[in-house]
């Protein structure tokens, strides 16, 4: 539940800083 | 060969730029190569001039959609060390490091907290982590109302603003880190590891004998 996160829990979940899909070719 | 663009854009870093990356960071030279043929696939996407735009790094995170984004912004921002709009192979390395599995935590936790100081005040304030809430959410087509935000915000500051002053220095975030390292996962690239083997190429463009 996102209430029960806290701000950067959420956050960090943002596709946009999975890196790993610099690797992917 | 025959082109004057081949020098910038496709040379192979000369050996002496590869030993001291390899020597300032926590890859091998063989690994350091093998970035090196990542960073020329993505440097040549848009335009093939050997420095990543940030148009090339969002397609390369987003892969073929065009987005603008408040996140890949702001790495790109970090990543981008010498503040040139571009990213050359040295940033590139360099940033990459602190997301090797075995890059320090005081690097890491230092790293996570530019990344959250959107204004590079020095602190993480609170209508930035408002901000980047409300990016998350559009993003990921999740709707909060107002009021539920003002207390997830609520609940983070009381936990890791430890003087309440309203904002997050570099000691309460080390804190903050160190009792909920899941938010540092984004900190490590498990993938930095097997480089060399996801980038085999890099063999034979290599300028070390020994690999």
């Amino acid at each position: 539940k996102p209430v029960s996160m806290n701000a950067f829990e959420l956050i960090s979940r943002s596709q946009s800083f999975n890196l790993e899909n610099l690797f992917e070719k | 060969m025959g082109c004057f663009h081949s020098k910038s854009a496709r040379q192979f870093p000369a050996q002496e730029n590869t030993a001291n990356l390899a020597a300032e960071t926590a890859f091998t030279v063989s690994e350091v190569e093998a970035l090196f043929e990542l960073f020329r696939s993505i440097s040549s996407s848009v335009v093939d001039d050997g420095l990543i735009s940030k148009e090339e790094f969002q397609l390369a995170i987003f892969k073929n959609k065009k987005k603008d984004n408040l996140f890949a912004n702001r790495i790109f921002d970090l990543f981008d060390v010498k503040k040139k709009g571009v990213i050359d192979f040295e940033d590139f390395v360099r940033s990459l490091n602190v997301f090797h599995p075995n890059a320090s935590l005081e690097d890491k936790i230092a790293f996570s907290f530019r990344l959250y100081d959107l204004h590079n005040t020095g602190f993480i304030e609170r209508p930035e982590v408002k901000q980047m809430l409300i990016a998350l959410l559009f993003e990921s087509d999740m709707k909060l109302a107002d009021d539920v935000i003002e207390t997830i915000l609520d609940k983070t500051f009381v936990e890791a603003d430890l003087n309440q002053d309203g904002k997050i220095d570099t000691e309460e975030w080390e804190t903050f880190v160190k009792k909920n390292p899941s938010l540092l996962k984004i900190m490590t690239l498990p993938y930095l590891r097997d480089i060399t083997t996801s980038f085999p190429s890099f063999i034979f463009n290599s300028n070390v004998d020994e690999i």
